[in-house]
């Protein structure tokens, strides 16, 4: 049973790449397979866990230029794989507009990888565009990093018109995983009040696992690492550690 | 003689927004007229000076439903004018494709409110889209907010490719009118990486003024105030009162 999870919020910036690649990391070193599929042209993801994005990736594969087996490759972590993305990603947007199924070419994409992988974790670009609607429609989870600030907070209503949209229309299966608290800098009254909103709002969605604000995390990227590589004993570590604990427990 | 300046960068959530409508503020406290063009579908810097979306607005204006005239907002600041964004304007992606002066359809509806502001501020998403490639035809000058973080650098090469396609097919007036670091914060290495690495690339574009990390800029939007009116004494007003005579100094 493989779990196809996608990490969405049109929101910048809120924690999408680092909470994909970082949860992704916790859960194979629980010994799950995990592949991670980097949807967003900017290219994080990959270059999180040292992807090669001058090799074919998810753009090829989408325009079937390459098959599966050609785009997945092995990470420095043991249960880890990813399919990088390239820039020429961005221009798929376009190019897929014409086409009837534009929302379905991810998901045709993958296909064939189910089945190899407990988790599939895709990360998508701050937009309600194409790109992250492939993503939405084949996932079956949708989890949505939330800083914990106040634009963050008024993308909510946009971002959930979105899922509803998309669950009438392209994805019946697809439900709120949940929504994980980025940044969070207890220090703040701001912070404080977003948690109480979103909880008195959303209740159990929420997962109760919050991740603090830990500048190891942002240091990481640049050595190519996911966090329990490059710190496992900082505060960023023990969370996502946690979190991948919570979502095994919800099962 | 107006000064059209817009703030771009695919990175999500490096202060784009942010730097709008502060820099705007003090622009507008120093006695300039100053008109903030909100060109994200989020419309973050519409909420950041309490602008009415549901009045006609930027979408209006380009669609040439309205005429400029009808989407100019007055806020509660003193020569701080604003044109509103409102979630159509995602759409407006997909609607332009066809058009065959598809990137000009700002610089040519904002053509008319030329001559009666002193700057005028456009804000865009984070994607380098059909929404930014108006932003950066309508404007003469880009400004890139830079979060001193790792993804942000490795956006920076990707961002100045796109700028310079647009000056060779679109708007060879455009230049680089500066780069402002944000969210600085001198406690890590990271920071003075990152500022280090791109002072030495490319020199004098980078403003002196840097933005540090400073909770009080994130807490001024939740109460429709740009940081001169919500708070002018912390230190994230005092560093936008400081980029604003030096942006009035680069004249
Ligand atoms: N908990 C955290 N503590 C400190 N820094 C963090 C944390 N989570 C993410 N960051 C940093 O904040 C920045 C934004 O995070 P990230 O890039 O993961 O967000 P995103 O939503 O994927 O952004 P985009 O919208 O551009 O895709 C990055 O520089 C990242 O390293
Ligand atoms: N110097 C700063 N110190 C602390 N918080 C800041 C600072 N600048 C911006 N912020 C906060 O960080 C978040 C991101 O900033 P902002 O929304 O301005 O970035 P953006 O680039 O416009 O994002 P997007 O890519 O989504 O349009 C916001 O919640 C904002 O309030
Ligand atoms: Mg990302
Ligand atoms: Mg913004």
């Amino acid at each position: 049973m493989t779990h196809i999870i996608v990490f969405a919020n049109q929101k910048g910036g809120v924690g999408k790449t680092t909470t994909a690649v970082n949860l992704g990391a916790y859960l194979a070193e629980s010994g799950k397979q995990v592949l991670l599929v980097d949807f967003d042209p900017q290219g994080n993801l990959s270059s999180s866990v040292g992807g090669d994005r001058s090799k074919p990736g998810v753009y090829e594969l989408i325009g079937r230029n390459a098959g599966a087996g050609d785009v997945v490759q092995r990470t420095d972590s043991e249960n880890l794989w990813v399919v990088p993305s390239s820039p020429d990603l961005a221009g798929a947007g376009i190019e897929l507009v014409e086409e009837s199924r534009r929302e379905f070419f991810l998901k045709d994409a993958i296909q064939p990888l189910r089945g190899r992988y407990d988790f599939i974790l895709i990360d998508s670009p701050p937009s309600l565009g194409i790109l992250t609607l492939n993503g939405l429609v084949a996932a079956e989870e949708v989890f949505i990093p939330l800083q914990c600030e106040y634009f963050a907070l008024e993308g909510l209503a946009q971002l959930q018109q979105t899922i509803r949209s998309v669950q009438g229309r392209l994805n019946s299966a697809l439900k709120i995983g949940g929504i994980v608290f980025t940044m969070y800098d207890s220090r703040t009254r701001l912070a404080h009040e977003v948690v109480e909103e979103v909880v008195g709002h959303f209740g159990r969605i929420v997962f109760r696992t919050i991740i603090p604000r830990n500048v190891r995390l942002s240091e990481a990227p640049s050595y190519s690492m996911p966090i329990n590589r490059y710190d496992p004993s900082c505060l960023g570590a023990k969370s996502y550690r946690e979190l991948a604990s919570e979502v095994l427990e919800r099962g």
